[in-house]
């Protein structure tokens, strides 16, 4: 039975999409069964793991709103993950969904019908807080907040545990935060510095990784060319992050 | 008579607040009269700007919702640039306006009874293609594309220009693509450099601003400080391309 995780931030370029494909990539290595779930229109995961979005015809569009079985739309990458992908028809699913009944728990009805195929089910949000990602948050097991090491990001954290302790409350009270994933620190810097001081302070209460992501341009460069960060050509930081990371979720199933 | 920009780019982390705060100092440095517009919910640009998003009673959501006048809610800093804020009560709004008549309009309406006080109107929008992103499309006289020098967000900037070509046809024919700003350069990286090139060839029929906005730590840190970049100690070459960037809009009013 898999557990399922929302990567969420409605902080822009902090990293979730480049966390939700590694850490994929990472737990297949290591002989887990992955899913990842594209929720965000712009298809970043669905790109990353090596797909066209605007060249697929089925979707998690379809699931949403068409009530296909999602064991249709589910695509199989070369690095050992399954995908379920998404398009720019996403877009309009968030408008379509607000009439419909139960609107926030159409990702969970989806999620329920193939989650015992999967040891791990993530979920990459987009940078808001709207229906799609309420619908993360209200299927989701566990939450896993990147957050970079710069101020602006840390401002962003606060208005999203405001949610999540809403959808603990009316959703989802199973929902836990997983933890909150320092991502893009720079040691070279003071600010960054500063900043990891600033989440341990901040957010005492939270779980902060340890396994901060550090910055480096191989993410920028392995996600043009559609690879996983374990595949550039020299050793990179962050990339043992994620594989650390995915070995400490695997432990503590 | 203000000319009316938009700053909109949906991936996020493109640098769109950061531009729009720091041209709007530098442009109000060189005695132009500026208002700068915050359409993200999360008040980034609020707050760059010296203010406190949920400490504020009135905000556009009032001007959006309300109709209160925009007069009653602008507030001025003391780096000479008006701002009109946002805080969460904004992402109501979104919601909201969807079953309105000229939803696509408010801000215009809201624009059209300040224009004459101000030389430039800056909006900073949110990252997606929503309706307030919408709205200030509809409202602008010209969009300029913050992209980050990574390949990710050149992804995002296709979906952009779909959307900008739909807004011409029906809500807006004068819209003009002012142009794509680089951000985030890196010169020591291949992939920087790489993508500063893609960008000339991929959207060869815009035009890309030559002042590229070096990558520098020194964002953050004003950002996190509630400056403007041109305040940190030491000399930032990002800095003097949104100067000279002020400059060149001033030249071509
Ligand atoms: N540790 C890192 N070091 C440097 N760059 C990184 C790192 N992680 C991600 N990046 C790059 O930063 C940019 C933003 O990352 P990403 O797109 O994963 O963030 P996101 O939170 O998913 O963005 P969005 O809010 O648009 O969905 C991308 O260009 C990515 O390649
Ligand atoms: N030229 C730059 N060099 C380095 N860091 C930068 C630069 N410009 C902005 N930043 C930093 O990058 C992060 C993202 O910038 P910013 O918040 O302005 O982007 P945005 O596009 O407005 O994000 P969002 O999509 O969340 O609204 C911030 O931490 C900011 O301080
Ligand atoms: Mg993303
Ligand atoms: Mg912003």
């Amino acid at each position: 039975m898999a557990t399922v995780f929302a990567l969420a931030n409605q902080k822009g370029g902090v990293g979730k999409t480049t966390s939700t494909y590694n850490l994929g990539v990472a737990l297949a290595e290591i002989g887990q069964k992955v899913l990842l779930i594209d929720l965000d229109p712009q298809g970043g995961l669905t790109f990353c793991a090596g797909f066209e979005p605007e060249g697929l015809r089925k979707t998690i569009y379809e699931c949403l709103l068409r009530n296909k079985r999602p064991q249709e739309v589910i695509l199989s990458n070369d690095y050992g993950v399954d995908l379920l992908p998404a398009n720019i028809d996403l877009a309009i699913a968030e408008f379509q969904l607000i009439n419909m009944p139960a609107r926030e728990r159409r990702v969970t009805r989806i999620i329920n019908e193939i989650r015992e195929k999967y040891d791990f089910i993530f979920m990459d949000c987009q940078p808001s807080l709207g229906l799609l990602t309420l619908n993360a948050l209200a299927a989701a097991d566990q939450v896993i907040i990147p957050v970079s090491c710069e101020y602006l990001s840390v401002r962003g954290t606060r208005a999203l545990l405001k949610l999540i302790a809403k959808v603990k409350g009316q959703l989802n009270s199973q929902l836990v935060i997983a933890g909150l994933l320092p991502t893009m620190f720079d040691s070279r810097t003071i600010h960054g510095r500063e900043i990891l001081k600033l989440l341990r302070t901040e957010f005492s209460n939270l779980h902060l990784f340890p396994h901060t992501v550090a910055r480096s341009i191989r993410f920028a460069e392995t996600a043009a060319e559609r690879k996983p960060v374990f595949e550039a050509k020299t050793q990179v930081p962050g990339a043992l992050a994620y594989r650390q990371l995915a070995r400490q979720l695997v432990k503590s199933k």
